[in-house]
């Protein structure tokens, strides 16, 4: 059956932190979300792709009001995890294609990034779900990938942007 | 308001497939999965992270009987793309918390990080969505991770291994 996509979300509100370079061992994901849902951050995305000679980076993305807060709380973290410099970015948009009947995203997310890719836009992570995959994106592209992705999939009508 | 954790779900029919050292520029996410959804292979996770160095790993899982077909149909393109060789694992499994109400993954993520790091799981892999938390482990900690959620997060009755 062919998967019907049927919108396209995004959110402003987004600030990513990445944690590079920590031990791939049982306990260091706790180690960073613990002290961060302690301090009442909310976090949104959560990414952790696999690790290599023992490594791996740790993302999340938290609203833009909490972005220093976090970045601090991280710093400190990271330091006892011997990883390597905290980054963030505050200049983020998450841009999400949203499905019903998904049961695969090969097909969608094959459109999706051909679509981006025409526009040029470079996709920073990306990451799914049963309704929905979504891409971090540079900011100054929001309006851009919205209007791009509303094409690709036939969608008419305008998002509030 | 305190998310509450609904159940904690698995899937068993997954095998990882990696493309290590992907370039970090427009139209490499649709030379990946352009190819993979052409051959209607069944996509569920897709997870890259930020770069570093112009370079970022791309992570997907498919059902274990596309696994081959997938490597094979990945190794063509990562050669083209001048990545590092193809990782495939296919002994893996993902388990999810899934809540509701999940206005912020923290909470959910650090409990869920604590106890499997209590029970020295490793994380291999972390995708967020609204609705849950999945992370991927290796396939013999499978009915550990369930039970040691459910006691986490006080969900009675059983999953049905
Ligand atoms: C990197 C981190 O996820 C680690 N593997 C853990 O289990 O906590
Ligand atoms: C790595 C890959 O996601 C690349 N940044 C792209 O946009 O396709």
């Amino acid at each position: 059956e062919a998967p019907r996509v049927s919108g396209i979300a995004f959110s402003r509100n987004e600030a990513k932190i990445t944690v590079p370079g920590v031990p791939d061992r049982p306990g260091i994901a706790h180690a960073i979300l613990g002290p961060i849902s302690a301090a009442h951050i909310n976090v949104d995305v959560i990414i952790q792709n696999v690790s290599e000679a023992g490594k791996t980076d740790f993302t999340f993305t938290v609203e833009r009001s909490d972005f220093a807060k976090a970045m601090d709380i991280v710093r400190d973290i990271a330091q006892g995890l011997g990883a390597d410099a905290v980054q963030g970015d505050e200049h983020i948009v998450k841009v999400s294609v949203v499905g019903v009947g998904m049961r695969s995203h090969a097909g969608i997310a094959a459109t999706m990034f051909a679509s981006l890719a025409q526009e040029n836009i470079n996709i920073q992570m990306i990451s799914t779900s049963e309704i929905k995959i979504s891409v971090v994106v540079d900011e100054k592209y929001l309006e851009l990938a919205v209007r791009t992705l509303h094409t690709a999939f036939a969608l008419h009508g305008e998002a509030a942007l």
